[in-house]
């Protein structure tokens, strides 16, 4: 059972949209596949559809100790999701439980059977949220948008990755995802280069182009592949699970 | 002095390119502007080409009690620039200090003299930085781009004012910018017909368009207006400084 965190403290960046359609895409290519909102903005479960003002999911687990097999649904074929619940924002305000409050996540993980990829859809900040998913996950998936602010987030994530793996004496693969890649501008160019550079090996194959029909599918709470299959988003998202499941990067 | 906090817990959405070019927007119109960065990634400190890896300022304001005076930086003719300083993360992840601490910044403010307008750069999530930031400000500017997730994260902070303004009994003016906006995509003119219904009078009337130059005169340490100053870029934050001053908005 692979585990990923999708993680970027930088906003906006595609952290959401690339969990949503890499999940989808990797549950086609017959992959079992649980998807983990921990963003209490609750986008990723927006995204498949499902009413965020009533659902309950990682924040009982995270809050109560409860199984993830009382809270998952199944969202599509060979697809479940971890709704966010609407509780999870008091998650990060709380300041009670110590040290192993970084841990709960990994150890909910743990009971979970049968499935094959877990992605984690992180929110935009390096909280405790943050903390749990990269304590629960043996690699990353950094989503890195083609702008100045993307390539410092970037630099700044690595640190804190360093930072942490250092002090757990803990691991993760890091792999780093071009998203919202504009192919004409000179800027998306460069910074993809600057990344090559400082990481080489670790860039998946596959950059995931700017298409508006990305931003439009998750307000008809379908991912890419209902909304458009035909589109470049489409293309690109299972392009990049094939990437991920064989391990294709920019050289 | 008009005290406006930049604020969206959606990431992404232009609140940090926004500060930066308004703030010298409105400099260059005469006014006598203070940008304060009150996100621990310090973009918009590096976005004026301020050294992020050294500098202090309002983390040393908000945990030791500096004044605003002693770290404000003078980075522009009639712009200051309090930097956010490298300690600011810690304030995120310290819990002493209880209910008083959300009103350091606005404590710190009380002090400053000679400003028409202060801007407060936020960070995409609603820990207690952003409590510093909305307790600080009688009036908050909220950069919307034109997608789903974006009118989500609209349709909660409002939802979050509503809880913390009631609790407090302190109203605060809301502005609503258009922002990363795609002028010939219908999804963005939808999102800002939604927008429009829901908050009339309030949404100010210049959209700022997506330029690439935005994206690229950070990378420089630049504003817009040094970077390319007659781009679109340019020409909307220009305005944008204008409806601001003038209440313009659409109808
Ligand atoms: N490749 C793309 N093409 C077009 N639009 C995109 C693309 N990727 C993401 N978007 C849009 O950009 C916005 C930001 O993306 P998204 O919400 O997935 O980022 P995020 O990193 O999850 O943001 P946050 O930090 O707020 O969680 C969304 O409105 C999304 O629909
Ligand atoms: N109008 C625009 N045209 C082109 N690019 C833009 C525009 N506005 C913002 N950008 C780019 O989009 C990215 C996100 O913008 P920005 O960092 O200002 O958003 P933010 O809301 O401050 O993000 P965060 O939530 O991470 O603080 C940046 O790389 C920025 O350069
Ligand atoms: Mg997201
Ligand atoms: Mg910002």
């Amino acid at each position: 059972m692979r585990v990923l965190s999708v993680m970027n403290q930088k906003g906006g960046v595609g952290k959401t949209t690339t969990t949503l359609n890499l999940a989808h895409a990797l549950a086609q290519k017959g992959q079992r596949v649980l998807a983990i909102d921990l963003d209490p903005q609750a986008h990723l479960t927006a995204g498949f559809g499902i009413d965020t003002r009533s659902s309950s999911g990682v924040d009982e687990v995270l809050m109560e100790g409860a199984a993830i097999s009382e809270y998952r649904v199944s969202v599509r074929d060979k697809l479940d999701l971890l709704p966010a619940g609407i509780r999870l924002g008091e998650m990060e305000h709380r300041a009670e439980g110590g040290a192993r409050r970084g841990w709960l996540l990994k150890e909910a993980l743990s009971r979970v059977r049968g499935k094959d990829y877990v992605l984690v859809d992180c929110p935009p900040s390096s909280g405790i949220l943050g903390m749990n998913a990269l304590l629960a996950s043996r690699e990353v998936l950094v989503p890195v948008a083609g702008d100045f602010f993307s390539l410092q987030g970037l630099a700044r994530l690595m640190n804190i990755f360093e930072h942490i793996e250092g002090a757990l004496n803990q691991k993760t693969d890091k792999w780093v995802v071009l998203t919202r890649f504009h192919e004409r501008r000179r800027l998306a160019r460069e910074v993809r280069d600057k990344i090559l550079a400082y990481f080489p090996g670790r860039v998946l194959r596959t950059p995931i182009r700017e298409t508006v029909s990305l931003a439009e599918s998750p307000g008809f709470g379908q991912t890419i592949f209902e909304y458009q299959g035909r589109s470049n988003g489409a293309e690109d998202y299972l392009a990049l699970a094939d990437d991920l499941i064989k391990g294709r990067v920019l050289k």
